[in-house]
């Protein structure tokens, strides 16, 4: 089981349709202060199911989307898909590969696709389980978040590992 | 249910304690678990009330973490110092990580806070880590930079939309 | 007292909007009043609800702020980006400083989210205000550290104490 | 009016008398993670009167005496002193040089001192007004606090500073 790739287009500062591979080992991203690299993170946690806008830093769908520039007029949608490998059917699905996709528009409606069927957020929800809790994105600044906690809401943190 | 977070707990805790000798270059750390009617060790600097650990049958109510620094006594977390938390912080989740290994695990400026000996300690741990879990680091830290395998820079164009080109590990060093 | 305020704060507003433009190398950014009755701006991404400033006698709730980086759409504040956040914070504390010299101002690792060119615009605004405020700056970078004109290096001893000596700044380059 | 001088003893790692001169112009404070740069801004701030045990990172006046390492025993009492030049008067203070001392036990007794001459904590907070607000320090890991806070509560920045 390992991360293919990254599409992202129309997602935050991501007007143009980008493909980011991942490779075996450790991948890093670098580039200036708000050039775009921590909404990389904030499309992988969407197309994951995130419904929490406070997570993605902002308040509703409609800041998701590519609000446009001096030179670029705005996007009228928003779509990011995650593939992996699973040949090791890691994942509860019957494929050797396996996409993942949410897709927006300005209005707030959502629709989410995997291998390209639709299929409800539930769907997406129960199929990424395996792939690991909360603690596998770390968000900006919230390093530390583990032992800010009190005593009683870190056990969470361990039943999500269970 | 309770038996699986109890199992997952120990093993998390022995992983915590090997990772934050590791991560802090010797050094000494504990996670333990808060009982009903226990007095929070946190509050007590890492006193230990409990006596053994595998009769005690009262509730879990949460789980605590001492930590003490390599040439430290042992208090209570909220006196560490920004890198310390870090790495403390770092310690957890590798222990995590190793009990119960995600394909893949993306960390955000986690090495924001650390100075340059942390920096390498904490590539190191990656660099063990990341045959079975891949990570992908968002960094501005050029000690970081060096775990990489691959290596892309992120931009933003003239037209408020960002960019993204592949790297060369060698082309980011000729760049300073 | 609501007549200071009033003053303090246009007077603080003209400066954000200064120290911004300075910080960021372009870009604008406002402070706005809320006053009862109002939509948040923030909440509706920066579209002023407002008429005239001057004329408005209700109550004033709160301050806004509004922040466009250079080459941007404004729009909420919660969506910028960690470096972004520090230098629009730096923006106001800058300000503040500017309507109201404070003696001496200590900022903790305050540049830990900055990029280089930022790094760079920050220092050139810590020097150009160092004449009225002698700040006092802890940090890891090596961009701030070249504003310094007395600089401190603290260690850590066998005995737990901290000790600290004082560095040239030639000394500090060479050690790396 | 600038800063001329602190002086740290007992209090947190700054287990020996400790002596920081304060020049015109920028102050660089440089060292490894847990040295004790943070310490020397909490000690600040304690001398100059804060009673928020968690704004110094601790729960209780003990914790900020050193406490001992495998080679040193504990201190039994923390002592600050933070030296001005007040030549301009800025200081209501009929003196050219005015210095703030704060000291504790073990016990939680807590003594201060305007050029030696013994005080209550409210003759620190008067006299120590004009040196400007809460802004005057900005924590790790804190610096944009003022982004976080809701607009009511970002207003009491400015009555801070008006
Ligand atoms: N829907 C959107 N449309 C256009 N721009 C957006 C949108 N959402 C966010 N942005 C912009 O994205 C930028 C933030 O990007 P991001 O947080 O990824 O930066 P970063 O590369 O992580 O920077 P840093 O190094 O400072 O953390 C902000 O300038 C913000 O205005
Ligand atoms: N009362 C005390 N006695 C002894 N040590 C203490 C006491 N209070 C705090 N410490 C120690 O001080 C250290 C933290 O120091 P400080 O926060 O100043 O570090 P720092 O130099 O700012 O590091 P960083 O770069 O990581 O922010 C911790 O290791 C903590 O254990
Ligand atoms: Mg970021
Ligand atoms: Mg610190």
């Amino acid at each position: 089981m390992h991360l293919k790739r990254l599409e992202i287009q129309g997602f935050k500062t991501f007007a143009s349709r980008t493909v980011i591979d991942f490779r075996h080992g450790v991948t890093a991203i670098v580039g200036p202060n708000g050039s775009g690299k921590s909404n990389i993170s904030d499309a992988v946690r969407w197309v994951m199911g995130e419904q929490s806008f406070a997570t993605l830093r902002c308040k509703r769908t409609e800041e998701l989307l590519f609000s446009g520039g001096p030179r670029r007029a705005p996007a009228g949608l928003a779509e990011v898909s995650l593939t992996f490998d699973n040949s090791d059917r890691l994942l509860p699905l019957d494929f050797d590969e396996v996409t993942f996709t949410r897709r927006a528009t300005r209005a707030g409606d959502n629709e989410y696709f995997i291998n390209r069927a639709k299929v409800r957020l539930r769907d997406i929800l129960e199929a990424s389980e395996p792939l690991g809790g909360s603690y596998t994105i770390i968000n900006q600044g919230l390093v530390d978040t583990a032992l800010t906690l009190r005593p009683e809401e870190r056990r969470r943190l361990f039943e999500d590992a269970a | 249910m309770a038996e699986r977070f109890l199992t997952t707990f120990e093993a998390v805790a022995v992983e915590f304690e090997r990772s934050f000798t590791q991560l802090f270059g010797g050094g000494t750390a504990q996670l333990r678990l808060v009982r009903e009617g226990d007095d929070s060790q946190e509050a007590n600097n890492g006193h230990s009330a409990n006596g053994a650990f595998d009769f005690d049958k009262r509730p879990v109510t949460g789980v605590e973490i001492i930590a003490r620094p390599p040439g430290k006594r042992s208090q209570n977390i909220s006196l560490l110092s920004g890198g310390e938390r870090t790495l403390t912080a770092a310690a957890l989740l590798l222990a995590i990580l190793r009990v119960n290994p995600s394909p893949f695990c993306i960390l955000d400026e986690m090495d924001a806070a650390l100075d340059e000996s942390n920096v390498g300690r904490f590539r190191e741990a990656l660099l063990e880590m990341s045959e079975r879990t891949q990570f992908i680091v968002i960094t501005h830290n050029r000690g970081t930079i060096e775990a990489a395998s691959t290596l892309y820079g992120i931009s933003m164009g003239d037209d408020s939309a960002s960019r993204v080109i592949s790297l060369k590990l060698e082309e980011l060093v000729e760049q300073d």
